[in-house]
């Protein structure tokens, strides 16, 4: 079978493809990674996390990707960050620090089915497949569906919609899944959930204009973490809270884990303003992988360094 | 597989909230199939619509009769996928 070495990370990837990558990295790396099935989608197919780690009952920081299914560069990165981490740790000193202290989780293909379906079927698919009763219309937007402001302005109740709310809050397995797992874990410390395009780094909240109480804290991290990002290819990010920096919406990620207390709680919108949007070239997965990466060190170093 | 060909990506500058808010009521008129890419928030920030070739003359006289400034961001949308899979396909082939 082929090795994680010989891995094409600047293309894009099928769903079976990146669950062999997994499978490589996990028995390359047998002291180091595992992967965790924390549940299956609507279709059945698992939702694999892959876990660093070098010791038992340890914080942990959450990388989310490809939760829209249609934002292939996303989880393009992902895989890109996975292999990072093993090639550097035992290297960098930041990252294998971070190791000795805390878990590392990425959950690369966050709406599998809808994934599939981007492959097969339809290019720009962004929800979930699960049917919706009483419309023809399939799929719930899976950063829509969370208990945080569910049903708020900023989402929609018509299943025609790309930003349909979902029947109730948590009603995809695929979000379901990370509830209880982050639930079941307990100790999860920092999370970013990871989309494109406009790129942005964002922070709770997106339901409602009320500050959070980590607003001062949040927003000057955030702040280091884009400059560490554009300093590789001059990127230009901004930053902010979701309801200040781009729209309000309801449901979604990240204020959900910010209200489980989940303080270090960030969303990503990767490139591209510039010229192609969702179909971005391959031959710009790694250059954002690379200076995506800059600005998760950051987040994850922080996280680390104030753990609560 | 879904067929983009003739489809088209506007990139809108609204440069007012009622230029936002027109662009907004598009996104009501569901017998155009427009798929916002970014959505209508705020003053200044681009949203990115892909429109099918069908609607495409009719979603630019709306924004030129409103003085409603845009470019076209993508040409042709199938013109993209196809380079991609190409793409996909040589990885796959080495």
């Amino acid at each position: 079978g082929r090795s994680t070495n010989s891995f094409n990370y600047a293309a894009y990837h099928t769903f079976d493809e990146i669950n062999a990558f997994i499978d490589n990295l996990v028995s390359e790396n047998p002291n180091l990674v595992s992967k965790i099935q924390i549940g299956s989608s609507y279709e059945g197919r698992p939702l694999n996390v892959l876990k660093f780690s070098t010791g038992p009952n340890r914080p942990a920081f959450w990388i989310d990707t490809g939760i829209h299914s249609r934002e292939w560069v996303t989880q393009a990165s992902a895989v890109w960050f996975a292999k990072k981490i093993v090639t550097d740790f035992g290297k960098d000193p930041s990252l294998t620090n971070t190791l000795n202290q805390m878990d590392i989780l990425i959950e690369i293909v966050t709406n599998p089915d809808g994934f599939v379906y981007t492959h097969k079927s339809d290019r720009m698919w962004r929800k979930t497949r699960s049917p919706n009763s009483g419309s023809l219309c399939v799929g719930t937007d899976p950063n829509r569906n969370w208990d945080a402001g569910f049903g708020g302005p900023g989402s929609s109740s018509n299943p025609c919609t790309e930003t349909y709310r979902g029947r109730a809050a948590h009603s995809e397995p695929e979000v379901k899944a990370i509830v209880d797992f982050v639930k079941s874990h307990g100790n999860i410390k920092g999370f970013v959930s990871i989309h494109s395009y406009s790129q942005m780094l964002l922070f709770p909240y997106g339901y409602t204009n009320t500050r959070v109480p980590d607003h001062d804290e949040l927003n000057a991290v955030s702040k280091k973490a884009i400059t560490a990002l554009a300093s590789l290819y001059g990127t230009a990010y901004t930053y902010g809270s979701i309801i200040s920096t781009i729209y309000q919406a309801s449901g979604g990620t990240i204020d959900w884990t910010y209200n489980q207390g989940i303080k270090h709680s960030y969303s990503f919108e990767l490139r591209d303003t510039g010229r192609y949007g969702f179909a971005l070239p391959a031959n710009q997965i790694i250059p954002t992988a690379e200076e995506t990466w800059l600005a998760l060190t950051i987040l994850i170093e922080h996280t680390r360094d104030n753990l609560y | 597989l879904e067929n983009f060909s003739g489809q088209q990506v506007l990139r809108i500058f609204p440069t007012d909230e009622a230029q936002v808010n027109l662009v907004r009521a598009l996104e009501d008129e569901e017998y155009l199939q427009l798929d916002f890419w970014t959505s209508p928030s705020r003053v200044l920030l681009p949203i990115d619509i892909r429109v099918p070739l069908h609607h495409l003359q009719s979603v630019k006289v709306y924004l030129e009769s409103n003085s409603i400034q845009y470019s076209i961001m993508i040409h042709d949308v199938q013109n993209l996928l196809d380079e991609e899979q190409r793409d996909m396909r040589r990885n796959r082939a080495s």
